[in-house]
């Protein structure tokens, strides 16, 4: 474990708490697209299915338990609590577009044939789509309220805090795992876009982040 | 090396 790696999950877990807190006290989902959400929880189940087979330490179970509960009980909120206020009609984006390549992509480029690593595989290339509905749907909005645009600063940012740890652990420990780095550094690089708005807009201290 | 089975990142 090193500071990135530990700024990135505490980076993530902000994110995840952010969303959650949002949606709960607002008593609305308005602007958040469901579809990302489901496939983060996707993303959470075909990678933590070696949560009771292998033992890595204390830290590791706990948090993949949080993430698992606080990404389905987000789901949970969206599609039964709160759906009338669901915006279906915005959170359009096909999710097959994601899943049919990433699915191809998990059984063409894996490190062992085998079902939990092809699943673990197939979760690390969804996670680095999975907000393309997200951010989607604001494009098509043309807004997203400061609070969801705070969700993804620190979602982009914790990936981003990852590939530093990456670098930390390949020069370190002569770490290096390939599918989770060219994964990585794409997902970072979906955010860039967003970032450049976040830091000229949001932190300019407007209501809401307005599309040009 | 590339990354063992046992993957240790969450």
């Amino acid at each position: 474990m090193n500071v990135f790696r530990l700024a990135g999950d505490v980076s993530h877990l902000v994110a995840i708490i952010i969303l959650l807190v949002k949606i709960w006290r607002s008593k609305s989902c308005a602007g958040i697209s469901g579809k990302s959400q489901v496939l983060f929880a996707l993303v959470f189940t075909t990678r933590y299915l070696d949560l009771f087979t292998v033992f890595i330490s204390a830290y590791n179970t706990i948090m993949k338990v949080v993430f698992l509960a606080m990404s389905y009980a987000t789901v949970y909120l969206i599609y039964m609590r709160f759906r009338n206020m669901y915006d279906s009609e915005n959170d359009t984006f096909r999710v097959e577009f994601l899943l049919v390549p990433v699915i191809g992509l998990s059984f063409l480029e894996n490190y062992a044939f085998t079902p939990l690593e092809i699943l673990w595989t197939f979760s690390i290339f969804l996670e680095a789509v999975a907000i393309m509905p997200q951010l989607f749907m604001i494009t098509k909005t043309g807004e997203a309220e400061s609070i969801t645009t705070h969700y993804l600063f620190f979602l982009g940012l914790y990936r981003a805090l990852y590939i530093a740890n990456w670098v930390w652990r390949y020069h370190t420990e002569e770490f290096f795992d390939q599918i989770a780095v060219v994964s990585g550094v794409v997902q970072t690089i979906f955010y860039c876009d967003f970032f450049y708005l976040y830091v000229t807009r949001v932190l300019r201290g407007k209501a809401k982040m307005i599309l040009p | 090396a590339q990354g063992e089975a046992l993957h240790d990142e969450l």
